[in-house]
């Protein structure tokens, strides 16, 4: 491709993309070996053309290249072998193809990166169908993909702003899904940083929908079992929120609160640290709504038998200003208020 | 002495995964 005059160039890069619409089996992994490291070459070579040269992207080669780009991609994702499959215990099953995979997705990056990347003439082809099989592969196994497919969403999301509310909603579903009926989802964590990006942006004042999602995704999704491999993005998630809208404090708390794990130390130790990242942006007009529910459990916390989540509850006087809040409405605070931290005395004795 | 009071964090500190926000409006450079 780089030795090829201009002219003939878009015919070559037709050619190569139709060459690489050759799908090869890499579970034998001797079968085909010449035509393999033809495809990876060509690949290879694909990628760095559209990485260096400007101009090349013309529009009949859009749907070449979203064709090649499909046919690797898409496809059915092997079952998990081990029903019992632990993401924190055990390894991944790595995509045997990854060769060729990897290539592909690079490529695909390059292309939407590229300043020569027309979304008014890519978008006949990345359109609401491709974009959910894209959110399927999310599924897969092998974290590499996952990276790749985050990224490459986080694009498309950026660059498609007609796809935008479509993304969202089957975002959701996957959620949804997750939650209530399957408990399995690969992508969750992935899924979660992309709409961190997404929160962070919302213009104000926050839409219902968004609020909506708060409500009826994001808090149910601390009630799940494998909360730990998403936690930290999840919790992000909800920060973001409050941070654009801090009257969705109480709402927040309270669904915290309800979702309180009562059997699982591990998740309350998480819970802990995200109700601290929470109280190190709480507006202090909202603190005061929630201080009463959210010290009673702090207190049951602190008496707690298990070493970690006691520890973890006490460490919230090592936070100054948690402790300003706690200190200003000690003295005026009302009646009924002054007796929920006598609580926390008991507890502390 | 008035002990100095610790403020709010203005904005939560963007974890190692944080991504560029993408917003709502308009359409993304990126």
């Amino acid at each position: 491709l780089k030795d090829a005059p201009v002219s003939e160039l878009h015919d070559l890069l037709c050619k190569k993309l139709q060459q690489c619409s050759i799908v090869f089996d890499f579970l034998d992994c001797v079968a085909d070996l010449k035509g393999k490291e033809i495809k990876r070459a060509a690949l290879n070579e694909l990628v760095e053309c559209v990485a260096t040269n400007r101009g090349i992207l013309i529009e009949p080669l859009y749907p070449e290249i979203i064709k090649m780009i499909s046919v690797n991609i898409f496809r059915i994702l092997p079952p998990s072998e081990n029903p019992e499959f632990d993401p924190e215990e055990d390894e991944p099953n790595l995509e045997p193809s990854w060769p060729h995979l990897q290539l592909v997705y690079e490529f695909f990056l390059r292309f939407l990166e590229s300043p020569d990347f027309q979304p008014s003439v890519a978008k006949r082809y990345i359109d609401q169908k491709f974009v959910l099989m894209l959110l399927e592969l999310f599924d897969s196994e092998d974290p590499r993909e996952r990276e790749y497919l985050k990224t490459i969403l986080h694009r498309v999301y950026g660059k498609f702003l007609g796809l935008r509310a479509y993304i969202r909603k089957q975002c959701n579903n996957i959620f949804l899904r997750f939650i209530y009926e399957t408990e399995h989802f690969n992508g969750v964590a992935e899924l979660l940083e992309i709409l961190g990006s997404i929160i962070n942006g919302f213009a104000l004042p926050l839409k219902a929908e968004h609020k909506q999602f708060l409500v009826r995704v994001l808090i149910p999704l601390h009630s799940v079992k494998s909360l730990s491999i998403f936690h930290a993005q999840l919790a992000y998630c909800v920060v973001q929120f409050l941070e654009k809208d801090a009257t969705l404090t109480e709402h927040v708390i309270r669904g915290l609160l309800k979702y309180w794990p009562k059997t699982c130390t591990q998740k309350e130790v998480m819970l802990l640290g995200e109700i601290e990242e929470i109280l190190d942006v709480i507006e202090p007009s909202q603190f005061v709504k929630i201080q009463e529910p959210l010290f009673k459990q702090v207190a049951r916390c602190i008496a707690s038998p298990h070493f970690q989540v006691a520890e973890r509850a006490l460490y919230f006087w090592n936070n100054e200003y948690i402790l300003s809040l706690v200190e200003d409405n000690c003295h005026g605070a009302p009646y009924h208020l002054r007796h929920a931290l006598p609580r926390l005395q008991g507890a502390l004795e | 002495p008035q002990k100095k009071k610790k403020q709010k964090l203005p904005k939560s500190p963007a974890p190692h995964f944080a991504m560029p926000p993408i917003h709502e409006d308009n359409l993304e450079k990126i």
